[in-house]
């Protein structure tokens, strides 16, 4: 499985539907301080099913969507789709046949929540079985946070052992 | 179960150890577990940049302890080795040469993953294949731009 | 005392409010007092960053965080200037345009508190009067040379 | 009172007797990661009175004294001696009329610690009774360590009043 495009939309300070394609295996992202780099990477914790709000940087899950600028009203829907392409037929279970797999996630603000898998209607838990055994995952090694070094720097010795064990 | 921490425990402190050197152009590093009890054994990390005395990452500098983190990061990453690996500013408190090795362990990296790397750091934008630039032009609206790096300074100072 | 706290808090805020707009180059922040009870209550940091809505705080970008951060600490410095003030790669964070603004607000204390400066950052480096190198060439062992900013780059690469 | 020098032998990686002369107003310090930058900045938190080995970033006082490297055995004392200028005489207290204050610190790994003024023995009291009023001493915000940004940042409303109330 390898990463086409990442798609946003109403998500954090992305409130217009952005496309996001990855040109090459060795992409840096930049911007000033405050432009939105970080949400980026909020965006692809959340789609791969990070239920933690605190870990997103918010109060509440419906802290994730667009909720206003000096220039914009707040909005009432987040969005966020990856799409992998899946030629070399790697991906495991049931979409191993696809060419392309999609994982979408939807949140509305009156709290409806959708996981969509090729536009199927699916469950969190079909996210974690496709991402078995592919090293992605919300508590995977594969989105290291602003701040992620500095717990791992500050750990106490059982907070190390649960770093291990996340990645077994 | 016992035997399956030992050997995810196992080869993890094999990757830190490989990491460690390459990216401190030198020295070792070591996880140590703090009791015999597999089960519950707490994990410390102990660190030996090149010319220094072993001892805890504590007692490590601001920019030695960060970069020992990354090592063990990396490791952890290798372990299950995903489509891609997404690094936000973690080169924030390294000297050039630090950056400049970490930058030749992304490059390493890269043959197998897609790496995805937010960074204010020249040295390490002017590693990167492409660069994206993130933008707010117009107030709390984000863009996303392509870049090259001539233009990801001029971004840098909005 | 409830008056003598609500004196230096009120100079304290008095002082963030100010150096907030000159780090950021606009936009305001505020320090609230959570509950009436002044000997015991809490404080929280309250900012508005340029063209974005004001916030706790913990909902800013890990840059606008520090440079808020640093804004606090320096109204804390001016309630009491020393004769010096020491400051530990506070920029680590901070893209291009914030730095050149802190420079800017540097310079400007340092006209009344002689300013220890330590950092990676160029931009900051080139803002300094002086500049002193710390190296270890022989193992483990600190000396301190006076550099000029060429050879600082060269340094940093050790 | 202004900073004329800061004198540092046996402290942390500063085996050797170091004399920093402070070359203006605006002075940066720089060198590679685990050069010594921070190490002076502890040095100079330690000689103003610091007596939590936590925040000098030991276990105990006696990880400040040198403790060795791959070229050098490790020591038995460690001293720290700042020299203000007070031609202006702005020095509180009974060194008013001193034209050049020294304030200088020693710990021996037996444990012996001194504080000597102008090379007179002090207590520790004595220090920050000199110290008072010209905004110096261990709990001022003179000296803003790696890491400070970070608990301002982190810290809850209690916290954030603590840091008020040092100041005042
Ligand atoms: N739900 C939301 N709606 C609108 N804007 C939001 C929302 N959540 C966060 N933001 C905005 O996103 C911005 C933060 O973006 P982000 O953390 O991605 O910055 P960054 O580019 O990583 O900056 P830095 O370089 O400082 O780390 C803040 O200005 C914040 O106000
Ligand atoms: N008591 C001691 N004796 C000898 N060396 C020591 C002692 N205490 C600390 N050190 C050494 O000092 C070094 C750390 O120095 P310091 O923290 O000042 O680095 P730094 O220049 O601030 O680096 P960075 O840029 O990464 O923050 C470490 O290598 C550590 O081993
Ligand atoms: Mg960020
Ligand atoms: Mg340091």
């Amino acid at each position: 499985m390898r990463l086409k495009k990442i798609l946003i939309a109403g998500f954090k300070s992305f409130v217009d539907s952005t496309d996001i394609r990855l040109p090459g295996n060795l992409v840096g992202v930049v911007g000033p301080n405050g432009c939105g780099k970080s949400n980026v990477i909020d965006a692809v914790r959340w789609v791969m099913g990070e239920t933690s709000a605190k870990l997103l940087r918010g109060d509440s899950m419906s802290d994730v969507i667009f909720n206003g600028s000096t220039s914009r009203k707040p909005i009432s829907k987040a969005s966020v789709e990856l799409v992998f392409d899946n030629s070399a037929g790697k991906s495991p279970g049931k979409f191993a046949r696809f060419s392309e797999i999609s994982v979408k996630r939807i949140l509305t603000r009156d709290g409806a929540s959708d996981y969509l898998i090729n536009n199927i209607k699916s469950r969190r838990k079909d996210v974690l079985d496709l991402f078995r055994g592919t090293g992605l995952g919300p508590r995977s090694y594969s989105v290291i946070e602003q701040g992620m070094v500095s717990r791992i720097v500050e750990a106490k010795p059982e907070e190390i052992r649960s770093f291990i064990e996340d990645a077994a | 179960s016992r035997t399956r921490f030992k050997e995810t425990f196992d080869k993890i402190n094999a990757g830190f150890n490989r990491f460690f050197p390459e990216l401190f152009g030198g020295g070792k590093a070591e996880l140590f577990l703090i009791t015999d009890d597999l089960l519950t054994a707490g994990i410390t990390v102990m660190a030996r940049p090149p010319g220094k005395r072993n001892s805890h990452i504590h007692l490590l500098s601001g920019g030695e302890k960060a970069l020992t983190a990354v090592a063990l990061l990396f490791a952890l990453f290798e372990l299950n080795p995903a489509p891609f690996c997404m690094l936000d500013e973690v080169d924030a408190p390294l000297d050039d040469a630090n950056v400049s090795r970490y930058c030749e362990t992304l490059k390493r990296l890269a043959n197998n993953s897609q790496l995805i790397v937010v960074t204010h750091n020249k040295i390490t934008m002017e590693s990167m294949d492409r660069l994206l630039g993130v933008t707010m032009e117009e107030s709390g609206v984000s863009r996303i731009v392509s870049v090259d790096v001539g233009q990801a300074v001029e971004m840098a100072v909005s």
